[in-house]
């Protein structure tokens, strides 16, 4: 067995050497086996992407086009497998989502390129790739990094779909507000559902525990502001959809308790600082539309109120929260036929989507900016848990 | 330290499609 002597830091380029031949069990040890609930959570953020990036240095430095164009494609190969088999798993998405992004920058901020160096340490400029320009296989990972990213967005819809309704709208949490239900409406929810029911609380837990996946898999801040946002705009529009099919979700008290719900995820937005990460605004319908059953709904100001208040509403909306707007108590009132004629009349100059529902599957662009890491590479070490002994550090 | 030069040679890739294409076709000609 080689006696393996301690080096210094200092010592070390940065970079891993593995046989060609170790090639396939690199990915497999380093890619296919890798649970992110399992050794990763000890890791470092982004280290698979700092290993396969440290071996692309080597192969690099050995002038090796070859064993740079294998590593590269068995690693986006490699990812788009283990996404393919557990590509349900929010964890296993989020941790091979920042490890492609990382690994991106790795690429980029080691590219040599002035635009990306702006940051970097003299040490590591000393780091750049010397002989190969990876800008195509940049534009893969990029590439890649979208395909997961969509992914991403499935699979945290699929686990807040089941939620959104019950815990935005069907849920009462204010006391008081609710006791009357519509007249002849009966509550569609069964009296033994709560056991089962999703409240606000399910939604909130739910994005706690998203954000905090996405966080400790050192997703980039940019790209959590993202993924929240768009998880936001899924939450107001299956609300808002529903709301628009349903007369028992038309009522002055369910606007009160949609603004309330929706404070509640302002106020998570503000607990985690996103307000700027534009989440809030995509929420805009749905407070419109509370605000809507809430306001008086019978004068020519009244009508003229509602037409400025509700910009982020299409005319087939309004008209139709009109249209089931329920008066729960004596102190509310139908909303006349005259008085919606009133608001069409004056929102027929708008030129706006005929379309009543939301695109509730509608997913942003997302972008990926260049966020270099201030990481030493020459100081990045192993863990034996990794099973990657055949590698060594130069 | 002065920034140091362009890498030369660009490595030429398969767009994503490409890759996964040739990574069936290996793997239809695994046992």
């Amino acid at each position: 067995r080689p006696l393996n002597i301690p080096r210094k830091e200092k010592d070390f380029q940065g970079m891993l050497e593995y046989k060609r031949d170790d090639e396939p069990k690199l990915i497999k040890n380093l890619i296919l086996d890798l649970k992110p609930r399992g050794v990763a959570v000890n890791l470092i953020p982004g280290l698979p992407a700092y290993i396969l990036f440290m071996c692309v240095r080597h192969a690099d430095y050995l002038n090796d086009d070859q064993k740079v164009r294998s590593l590269l494609t068995s690693t986006i190969n490699g990812i788009k497998k283990i996404l393919k088999k557990r590509g349900d798993d929010f964890e296993t998405v989020s941790f091979w989502l920042s490890n492609t992004c990382r690994f991106l920058h790795c690429l980029k901020q080691y590219s040599g390129e002035e635009s990306f160096m702006k940051h970097n340490t003299s040490r590591q400029n000393e780091h750049c790739l010397t002989n190969f320009d990876l800008a195509e296989y940049r534009q893969v990972l990029s590439d890649l990094a979208i395909q997961i990213y969509q992914q991403l967005v499935r699979v945290l819809e699929n686990i807040l779909q089941p939620m959104i309704v019950s815990g935005m709208l069907e849920h009462e949490t204010i006391q008081g507000v609710s006791g009357v239900k519509p007249t002849g409406l009966r509550k569609r929810t069964s009296s033994i559902a709560d056991e089962g029911t999703y409240t606000l609380d399910s939604i909130v837990r739910q994005l706690n525990t998203f954000h905090s996946i996405l966080c400790q898999h050192g997703m980039d801040p940019e790209l959590i502001k993202q993924v929240v946002k768009q998880m936001f705009y899924i939450i107001g529009a299956v609300t808002l959809n529903n709301l628009l099919l349903r007369k028992d979700m038309c009522s002055w008290s369910k606007g009160m308790q949609i603004r309330y719900n929706v404070s509640q995820l302002e106020e998570w937005l503000r607990d985690k600082n996103l307000m700027n990460s534009g989440a809030k605004e995509t929420l805009e319908p749905l407070i419109q539309a509370a605000q809507l059953l809430q306001v008086k709904k019978k004068t020519d100001e009244d009508a003229e109120a509602i037409c400025s208040m509700c910009n982020a509403l299409t005319t087939a909306q309004i008209v139709k929260v009109l249209n089931l707007y329920t008066p729960v108590n004596e102190f509310e009132e139908r909303v006349l036929v005259s008085f919606i004629r009133n608001i069409q009349l004056r929102l027929r100059d708008r030129k706006d989507s005929p379309q009543l529902l939301m695109d509730a599957k509608h997913i942003f662009p997302v972008t990926f900016p260049f966020n270099p890491s201030s990481l030493a590479l020459e100081t990045i070490q192993i863990p034996g848990s990794l099973a990657l002994g055949f590698i060594s550090r130069v | 330290a002065a920034p140091r030069a362009r890498p030369r040679i660009l490595l030429k890739a398969p767009t994503l499609a490409e890759m996964e294409e040739m990574n069936l076709s290996e793997d239809d000609d695994s046992p």
